[in-house]
């Protein structure tokens, strides 16, 4: 099964930490230092980073995941060009697509390199989106399927995620922005995955904690977790954050959703566009 | 006595609660939301918020604190434009002290409202400096002392923190920015003072927690805190931050160095420069 996923936010938000958090292993070396603002050209303020992992679940079903990092993001004086470059990227996969559609001969070895799901890091501020969160989710959202994560969210007290959770909803609202929110056939659904698609909209944003350290317990179990002078957390652990959720989302309950939506609704939308010139 | 600091920093880098925290009261209300992005016009990027606080230390000395916080600093997709506002504030501050030297007749109810210290709030990425950190260094660092401050501490792990210090440090040295590293006159130094202001260079960046919330521990003792689910902290406990320290040079041990410096150094270089033309 071959699924992408693009990460977006700014430098610090703990995007590579969360990379290998979700793969459970090093995808992503966490030093490598971003590049010193200014040091080479000012022009390239957004990279592409391109990593694959091939993940295994319980049931022996192996997902190819190939995930895009976006280090530089948000980091300039002036981040207005920082779109572009993601929208490029989105857009001239879609391109490819319609390409290879359209040939007489198709090409056995076509790679299908469109992003199913883009998780976008807001950090918590107390104070809802900021204008370029508002402004990417608005311009991507149309684009492919975008799922806002509130980043390290060990930085809350239980009341501040709650109240930031609000703050970010209320104005994913106010805004109307497209984000991906579960959607599904209101007359073409089971109950039970109309409750499941629910509770999850409920869960909106994520909130996510990642760790590149294990531990191990007094009782021998081994945890991924933070260690702080004041405690010990365990990034797994469900009443913290919504990780785990997030990543049985992702790579299990739907994954093919978002393929689905992805190929009939964004696709499908792009492809009318531009062929309507 | 007289003494105003600038509090710089985005959205939910805490400094509003740091304010209350330094002060030991509601100075200023974290719930009022900031402006929302594209609410009214997109060129009100950045605000100066004024407020005013008497302290009293142990030995009955009176402070009047003069505090401008900064909402909207770094918060719009383009920031090019934020510094123009905080320059021309410190500039016009100067502006009118030269006024006011240079006057025949005294104004016997002139008021300073030069900044003294500008406490710039830097967000833990692990990646060292981002261009908006360097930029406003280089730019405000030689019209006022600016001391650099870690915020949200306890989003970090010990070996995190100190990372995180060294990587700033790095880039502080490497792109010469002119920051307050309290300096003095080698041969015209106390042992102690001498000291102290290695000590305290040492520490730099200082590292704050800052909370709104007061918690009654077993033992009856009352403490300014942060409580999670896996432990609580005390914002005044110096083994997990520097806010204690930061807290004390502020207010006793370099309130006067940090005055006479902008008087007799900041002011003096800037009046020179204005008058020469
Ligand atoms: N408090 C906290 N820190 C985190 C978390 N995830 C990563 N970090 C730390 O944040 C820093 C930056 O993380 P990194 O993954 O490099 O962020 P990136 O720049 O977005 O890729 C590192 O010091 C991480 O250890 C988290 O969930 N909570
Ligand atoms: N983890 C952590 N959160 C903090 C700290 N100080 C403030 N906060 C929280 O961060 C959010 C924004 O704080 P606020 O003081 O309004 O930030 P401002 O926008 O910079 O004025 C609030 O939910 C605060 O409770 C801190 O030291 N550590």
């Amino acid at each position: 099964i071959n699924f992408t996923i693009m990460v977006v936010g700014q430098s610090g938000s703990g995007r590579s930490t969360f990379i290998n958090t979700l793969c459970g292993q090093q995808v992503v070396d966490t030093s490598t230092s971003v590049l010193r603002p200014n040091d080479n050209s000012t022009a390239i303020d957004l990279q592409l980073r391109h990593e694959m992992v091939e993940l295994e679940d319980d049931d022996g079903v192996k997902i190819q995941l190939n995930i895009i990092d976006t280090p530089g993001f948000g980091d300039s004086l002036d981040n207005s060009s920082n779109f572009d470059i993601i929208k490029d990227y989105i857009c001239h996969q879609y391109d490819e697509i319609l390409l290879e559609e359209s040939r007489v001969r198709r090409n056995p070895r076509f790679k299908d390199g469109r992003i199913h799901c883009c998780l976008y890091f807001i950090q918590p501020s107390g104070h809802g989106l900021k204008e370029i969160d508002v402004e990417f989710m608005k311009q991507m959202g149309p684009l492919v399927n975008i799922i806002p994560v509130i980043c390290k969210a060990d930085s809350l007290t239980v009341e501040e995620l709650k109240f930031n959770k609000k703050l970010i909803m209320d104005d994913i609202n106010y805004y109307a922005l497209p984000i991906y929110n579960f959607p599904f056939e209101e007359d073409d659904i089971s109950d039970e995955d109309y409750q499941t698609n629910t509770y999850l909209r409920s869960l909106l944003p994520f909130s996510v904690i990642g760790s590149n350290d294990v531990y191990e317990l007094d009782n021998k179990t081994i945890i991924r977790g933070r260690k702080y002078p004041w405690g010990m957390l365990d990034v797994e652990d469900p009443n913290i954050s919504d990780f785990v959720i997030l990543r049985n989302t992702l790579l299990i309950s739907h994954l093919n959703d978002l393929k689905e939506y992805t190929h009939e609704i964004l696709y499908e939308r792009y492809r009318t566009e531009t062929l309507s010139g």
